[in-house]
């Protein structure tokens, strides 16, 4: 059986593993800059 | 024969467990290793591609950092004024929307987001006859070769091309057409 | 504590101001020119006047980044599923607090002297991680791992990037990072492991620690952190069923494992010790993985081979780099003393009775004995066994380690242990079965040694436990294993198949079959 302070470990693991991180969390943003920002309609693709 | 767990015994009984409940044996008798999205046959070096612990497999290639000539990163150049970006456009030749393949169009309508080319992309995908499904968000076009199945004053229905913008690549589907729903010619601007 | 009158407004003030310049100026790589105009206020603020103040900035400016952050999440977990862009959203205040924080680092001092720079780094370091647990503590199982995860690696990102200010502290930097993550163990911060793993195991991460730094430099600390993971990671493999949780984080590791297998084995050789000690006994696979590590120049012929002679292989000459101080290893000194006394001159005579209860921790099933202590002796002995032969002119074989008192050490612990501790043992030995080495040949023999002339089944039996499941389990299976599997089965000498424990089930002798014909 596990020691109380491995249980204890072991709820925080728990928890964390509700929110794993996501591949983007390590990753540079890219931001796009328009050369010629122009606006487009809103049910052309935005990103 | 040793009568507790760490004889052949022991062996024998998670071998048996195996067959009904793999996972608890997961760590005796392992995980099939080729499938946790690496090319353990590669020649090259694994850890530049490297998706991380929870990566289902390699990262994508934009994400690869590569140091390269400061003159090629025209983002950061755009951040400090448009004097490079201007002199460098002024030696382009100029865009000639209607010699440009297909691909070509879609992909800058896909790409140059919130930019000028999308719109012209759009325009001459028009002139191409592809039309825009405000819903779908998509291209469409007619299928050379074959009609329309039904036709309605508000409507038709047949075969036609969707482009779709992850393979890259056309693909035949039967479909409702509501008129309504496509975008007219897009405006181009005229200074471009 | 006591922070100024102001200063919390100050420095936020400042912050959301750089936060401004950074989106508004800088560029996913370069802020220089935001850096420029910024540095003025942070003067002129005074932030920069005395290290109490800078300390305190980053506290302020760390804590608005990760309450931007729980705010983030909890607005998104209110409204839609979690979207990638509100993810992304999270990111930017702290992005620019990193970039930030490298300006200063690149800026403070001058070229010649590097010390301010890696202080500065070492101080925000410390302070994330300070509040990092502070955090974890205070949040429980409400705790975030994104906004410190980014903030770590998003700065060794910066600081990384080719530049010829933190080229000449690239040593300095990683051994700061490598600092605090070893502070920051799973072991002491177990809510923040996964992206922990995620930090250590990052392309870029072990690009720096296992590639380019030169002269292996970062091996041992990058060592120190696996070993961390492993001593998390213990108690909760000890038992077979793996909560999600814990299996999550183990195929995580395997992941990692498999890189550094395929692009840095010879990490995985110099430390393979280190990492034995560490790993779980019924890990198998990963204890394999290890295992299977074998120098890069080296060319393993295949241990198929029909009539493949071991000890005419030449790599058998060479022993293995052994980083581990076996010798230190092996306590108390008393006990050291009366090994080296009894290998020397087989005395005193109560050494091999006694043997078994230096080994022995504790009477709890599962953890009655010290196994660093157990591989430690095992090495020390076989060491110290090839040396003795070598010096009277001869080569292991079956002759040559027999009748001596390492050997007898050997089967003293193979007759006189109890399952367990036999099993444990019997694990020491094949711990030796790597790539070709002196030590792979030696201690193939010895295994072969005490299957032959032992007079009990029980330990042929747990001899055969011990090889048979290590090849059962997923691949990589080491090549001193199979070398050693397939003379154990197909050398008549040792009448292997005549064993009723090779027959004692249709399960197990559909095994032996199926594993027979794949090695014959």
């Amino acid at each position: 059986p596990l020691q109380k302070e491995h249980q204890l470990q072991f709820q925080m693991m728990e928890a964390a593993h509700q929110h794993l991180p996501v591949s983007a969390d390590s990753e540079r943003m890219r931001q796009f800059l328009p050369r010629n920002p122009y606006p487009t309609p809103l049910y052309y693709p935005q990103h | 024969m040793v009568n507790d767990q760490f004889g052949m015994v022991g062996l024998l009984t998670f071998i048996r467990v195996a067959e009904t409940d793999p996972n608890l044996v997961s760590l005796a008798l392992g995980f099939d290793l080729t499938a946790l999205g690496l090319n353990l046959n590669a020649t090259d070096s694994l850890y530049p591609s490297f998706g991380g612990p929870w990566g289902e497999g390699p990262v994508r290639a934009e994400d690869v950092e590569f140091p390269v000539p400061q003159e090629y990163n025209i983002s950061d150049q755009l951040r400090y004024g448009h004097e490079f970006v201007s002199s460098v456009r002024e030696k382009l030749a100029p865009l000639k929307m209607n010699r440009y393949k297909e691909e070509l169009l879609f992909y800058m309508f896909y790409t140059y987001t919130g930019d000028v080319l999308q719109i012209l992309a759009a325009g001459e995908l028009f002139n191409r006859d592809w039309r825009y499904h405000k819903e779908e968000k998509i291209w469409i076009t007619r299928a050379p070769g074959l009609s329309t199945v039904e036709k309605g004053g508000s409507f038709e229905r047949g075969m036609y091309y969707f482009f779709d913008p992850i393979s890259f690549r056309k693909i035949p589907k039967e479909f409702i057409l509501e008129y309504d729903k496509l975008e007219e010619r897009p405006t181009v601007p005229n200074n471009f | 504590f006591d922070d100024s009158q102001g200063l919390v407004e100050k420095s936020e003030m400042l912050f959301r101001e750089w936060i401004r310049l950074y989106v508004t100026q800088g560029s996913p790589r370069d802020s220089n020119k935001a850096f420029a105009s910024f540095i003025h206020d942070l003067n002129a603020s005074g932030i920069l006047k005395s290290d109490d103040i800078i300390t305190r900035f980053f506290r302020v400016c760390i804590q608005f980044c990760v309450s931007q952050v729980y705010q983030g999440l909890q607005a998104a977990k209110a409204s839609l599923p979690s979207t990638p862009l509100v993810r992304t959203k999270c990111y930017q205040s702290v992005d620019a607090l990193v970039r930030l924080v490298a300006l200063l680092i690149r800026h403070i001092g001058d070229n010649s002297t590097t010390q301010p720079k890696i202080n500065l780094l070492n101080k925000f370091l410390g302070i994330v991680a300070g509040l990092l647990i502070q955090d974890h503590d205070i949040q429980k199982q409400d705790f975030q791992q994104l906004p410190f995860h980014r903030l770590f690696i998003m700065l060794f990102q910066d600081l990384n990037q080719s530049d010829p200010v933190f080229d000449t502290i690239g040593t300095q930097i990683l051994a700061g990072f490598s600092n605090i993550l070893h502070i920051l163990s799973p072991l002491k911060v177990s809510g923040f492991v996964y992206a922990w793993l995620e930090i250590i195991g990052n392309r870029t991460f072990i690009a720096r620690m296992l590639a380019l730094a030169a002269d292996h430099k970062c091996w041992a600390m990058y060592c120190q952190l696996l070993l961390d993971l492993f001593k998390f990671l213990q108690p909760y493999l000890r038992n077979a069923d793996l909560a999600k949780p814990v299996a999550t984080l183990y195929r995580g590791t395997l992941r990692v494992l498999l890189v550094i297998l395929h692009d840095f084995p010879d990490f995985l050789c110099d430390y393979c010790y280190h990492f034995l000690d560490a790993i779980p006994p019924n890990c198998i696979q990963m204890r394999n993985l290890v295992l299977s590590a074998f120098p890069r120049n080296m060319r393993l012929p295949d241990p198929f081979t029909a009539n493949l002679k071991f000890e005419m292989l030449a790599d058998t000459a060479v022993a293995p780099r052994v980083l581990l101080n076996v010798g230190g290893m092996i306590q108390p000194a008393k006990f050291k003393a009366d090994l080296e006394s009894y290998l020397r001159t087989r005395a005193p005579v109560t050494f091999l009775s006694e043997l078994r209860t230096n080994l022995q921790v504790s009477n709890e099933h599962g953890t009655r004995y010290n196994i660093p202590l157990l591989n430690a002796l095992v090495l020390f002995v076989g060491t110290q066994h090839i040396n003795a032969i070598r010096t009277r002119g001869q080569t292991p074989s079956m002759s040559t380690i027999a009748h001596t008192s390492h050997m007898d050490i050997f089967q003293n612990l193979a007759v006189d242990l109890d399952t367990e501790g036999r099993y444990l043992f019997l694990n020491a030995l094949a711990n030796q079965l790597r790539y070709p080495s002196s030590h792979t040949h030696y201690f193939s023999l010895v295994i072969l040694y005490l299957f032959a002339h032992s007079n009990t089944e029980v330990v042929q039996e747990q001899i055969t436990r011990v090889l048979l499941e290590r090849l059962v389990v997923n691949r990589p299976h080491p090549w001193g294993l199979l070398v050693t599997f397939i003379e154990l089965i197909k050398n008549g000498a040792y009448k292997f198949w005549a064993h009723e424990f090779v027959h004692c089930a249709p399960e197990v002798i559909k095994l032996f079959e199926s594993v027979a014909r794949s090695c014959m």
